[in-house]
């Protein structure tokens, strides 16, 4: 049975603890806000006040034993890179850090921390990519330098299948799915558009109007095409 | 040629403005923190102080001509609703705002704000799902039933080339792409791991330990292989 610690309660670490406990792993959760503490005593497996600088009472509730441990509290680095000492010292096998700052990151990544998160940059990243293109719907970056897109059909590749687009050879970006609408009647009589994804498609398959088309490609590329498709 | 403005200048107001002109957009960023619109002052196109929540200054500066405004004001929801209210009264068309809670988001949605936007639960949940599973790495719905999923390489399909594995027909998913990293020296010869990603690998390539595989296909499809890979 997977366990896991979330250290900070603050609206990070209740996202995890929670969705976590929903997807059926054991949660300790831990804060030194008491009323944080109580706020989530509800639904996780246990839930701990405590000063996560203090060693001996993060060893007093055995945090060395679980799967991975996750230090939600982005605010105040100093507590967040002591935290993540104590708990390298103590042994546990995996930690993930909520960070502000670049160099917050750098400073816990030094340290062994496995994965750092900065979700105001992580999501802010994908918000501009989504405002630079109306056509774009989602911008998910898979590497440095590698994006998969999920875009409306340029109005170029339209009713053109995808051997004659050729579009590896073209714009070095390859269709990896293409979702289209159906318009269709629910079991209530309600019109309704039904959603199919085509993923992988044959060469056969043609690009219609209202579709739209997952890419996967170099950023460079996959955003030369977004333009030229405005 | 894109034009955007950007209200508050913190984590997330700033990562969309430099991405946004590092995409080619015109920005406007603005902040009643003076020392905000400095930090900004050289890569935007323009940096303004003042504060969102007076009409006549927003008016100056002609905000209702741009395509999209974002609201990266998160703390404040007096001022994020604020200045929402007056945007939509301006008649900017297109608002998108951060939030900090989902009744901050219900307010902002009501109010007619395109997109509210909670990265610390966004990237809370990716996070959580990430950690119920040990061997993944990323996981991106692209539709309601399909997902793209980096991973680690299953033990058993440790070299082993492509071809061999018949991934389409043994397990109903395709790999999208190899990650493999490569123990180097940088320029300072310090020892460096360089990541390389082999988009749309053939046949021929064959996997290796440390190595991680992007698939894509049905999340029963997925989550099954990534069950067995434990
Ligand atoms: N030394 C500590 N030991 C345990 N918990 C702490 C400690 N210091 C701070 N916390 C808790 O961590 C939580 C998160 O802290 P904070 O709000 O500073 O971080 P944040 O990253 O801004 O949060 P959010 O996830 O809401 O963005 C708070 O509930 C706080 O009480
Ligand atoms: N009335 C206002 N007019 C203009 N800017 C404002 C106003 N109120 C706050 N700001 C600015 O908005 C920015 C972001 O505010 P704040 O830090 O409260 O939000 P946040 O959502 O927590 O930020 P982050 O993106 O770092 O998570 C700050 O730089 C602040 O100076």
């Amino acid at each position: 049975m997977a366990q896991f610690a979330v250290i900070g309660l603050g609206r990070f670490g209740i996202t995890i603890a929670e969705t976590l406990v929903k997807k059926g792993a054991e949660v300790i959760a831990i804060d030194n806000d008491e009323k944080k503490v109580e706020e989530v005593r509800a639904f996780v497996t246990n839930s701990v006040c405590l000063d996560s600088t203090d060693e001996q009472a993060l060893r007093a509730i055995d945090i060395g034993n679980v799967d991975a441990v996750v230090i939600a509290i982005g605010e105040n680095i100093e507590v967040s890179v002591l935290t993540a000492a104590i708990l390298r010292k103590i042994g546990v096998g995996k930690i993930l850090a909520k960070v502000d700052s670049e160099l917050h990151a750098r400073i816990l990544t030094i340290m062994g921390v496995q994965r750092t998160i900065f979700p105001e940059q992580y999501v802010g990243r994908e918000i501009a990519n989504l405002l630079i293109s109306q056509h774009v719907f989602t911008y998910t970056e898979i590497s440095k330098e590698h994006s998969v897109v999920e875009i409306s059909v340029p109005s170029f590749f339209v009713e053109k299948s995808l051997k004659d687009l050729d579009v590896r050879n073209k714009y070095n970006i390859s269709i990896i799915a293409i979702k289209s609408t159906k318009p269709t009647v629910d079991e209530l009589g309600n019109n309704i558009l039904l959603e199919d994804t085509n993923v992988l498609p044959s060469a056969e398959d043609v690009l219609h109007q209202s579709d739209r088309i997952i890419i996967i490609g170099k950023n460079n590329d996959v955003d030369a095409l977004v333009k030229i498709a405005e």
